[in-house]
């Protein structure tokens, strides 16, 4: 299970928006679900970079057109796990 | 709503009224540009990755959504403008609240696969669930009248704070086996109880497996979904499968209705045989609809069940 150690170690937290969301206009709660592979997987990437050398900064440009904004992030060995607004 | 980037794929899951399409654009530019990727082909100017899925349920209030995302009609034509080799199926009743769309692009298996070429053996597994019990549903709100209450120190993130206690109190934390403390396998946790309601949370299982929830509880739209990429069969050794994932999670928000899907490259996939043969392990329900499809290098399990009167 998850420990209370938890809360405090987000690779990102926005706590502005943390602080001031309000859920009260919420009424769809299902979502739209989109999943691309660039690659079958990460060994078949044949240049340096990959989706996870893209920045934050970069992140939030491109949630910005889905209408979303990040309320925090965690990342592992392998992958980047952001909650969003909405 | 979520995003999960690993370094070659990312799933990105938006409720409300987000325009996840509109991101395929900028997406693909900084791709290009950022990594070097050249997934544009000479004809036509469009893309080809090694797979897209885009898939959703119907909305409660498809009027309200924006624009392209009205319709699942309109959305797969804004798909196909990116991707030539999409395939559209609309699964289950095709009425106004009983069925699941889903796009998915033909496996380019052109890609470079590099000097080692593995393919990931992918399992997705969803659970759609609406009209959730009224008790159970109070759980994720967080006003000045609800169930959950918290003592929050000044200066702390009450979100992530109250978010992290609605996980611990519904036990969603203990939905896989391996995700106790005393296993060998890492968890990780992000939570968010929203005000005055509703809940997301993304936990992270060995590094590289991932599970979200998310809760709307609101009376009379009330929602909740569970996706998962953990292959739970060899995860736990053998504990578990998706049918026990299934029935921890039904007992944590008992909804009138639900929906799920399972996609796995495998056949002989043991969650995917137990799923098959569901019926008699959920008494409390009735079957709806009951479909499987051979996609290409996937097999997907649908299934509508109601609870019976």
């Amino acid at each position: 299970t998850v420990t209370i150690k938890e809360l405090t170690n987000h690779n990102y937290i926005d706590h502005e928006l943390s602080a001031t969301l309000d859920s009260t206009d919420a009424f769809e709660g299902p979502e739209k679900l989109l999943e691309i592979w660039f690659f079958p997987h990460k060994k078949s990437i044949t240049t340096e970079k990959t989706l996870r050398n893209i920045g934050m900064d970069r992140w939030i440009e491109i949630l910005k057109l889905v209408k979303c904004e990040v309320l925090s992030m965690k990342k592992t060995k392998e992958l980047d796990a952001f909650l969003l607004s909405e | 709503s979520s995003l999960f980037v690993f370094d070659h794929k990312l799933t990105m899951k938006t409720c409300g009224t987000t325009t996840t399409l509109f991101c395929l654009e900028k997406l693909f530019q900084i791709v290009e540009q950022e990594l070097s990727w050249a997934f544009r082909t000479t004809q036509g100017g469009k893309y080809k990755p090694f797979k897209v899925f885009y898939s959703r349920r119907c909305f409660l209030f498809p009027c309200k959504q924006a624009a392209i995302h009205q319709n699942w009609a309109d959305e797969v034509d804004y798909l196909n403008k990116f991707f030539d080799n999409g395939k559209s199926y609309s699964v289950g009743r095709n009425d106004k609240s009983n069925h699941w769309n889903l796009y998915v692009t033909e496996t380019d298996r052109s890609t470079p696969k590099g000097k080692e070429y593995i393919e990931d053996d992918d399992e997705t597994f969803e659970v759609l669930m609406t009209e959730l019990d009224p008790e159970c549903a109070s759980k994720f709100v967080c006003g000045p009248e609800a169930s959950t209450t918290a003592l929050v120190e000044p200066n702390e993130d009450k979100g992530h704070n109250l978010g992290y206690q609605m996980t611990k109190n519904t036990r969603l934390d203990e939905i896989y086996v391996n995700s106790a403390q005393d296993s060998d396998l890492s968890f990780h946790h992000d939570a968010f109880a929203f005000t005055p309601c509703g809940y997301s949370s993304n936990m992270i299982l060995a590094e590289k497996y991932y599970y979200t929830l998310h809760v709307t509880p609101e009376k009379g739209w009330s929602y909740a979904s569970f996706e998962s990429n953990i292959p739970v069969f060899d995860i736990s050794q053998g504990k578990q499968d998706n049918l026990d994932v299934l029935l921890h999670i039904l007992n944590v928000f008992q909804p009138r209705e639900f929906s799920m899907t399972f996609f796995t490259k495998n056949y002989q996939n043991q969650s995917f045989q137990k799923l098959l043969s569901i019926n008699e392990s959920l008494p409390d329900y009735i079957k709806l609809d009951k479909i499987v499809y051979d996609l290409d290098d996937y097999h997907l399990f649908y299934m509508k069940l109601q609870k019976k009167i």
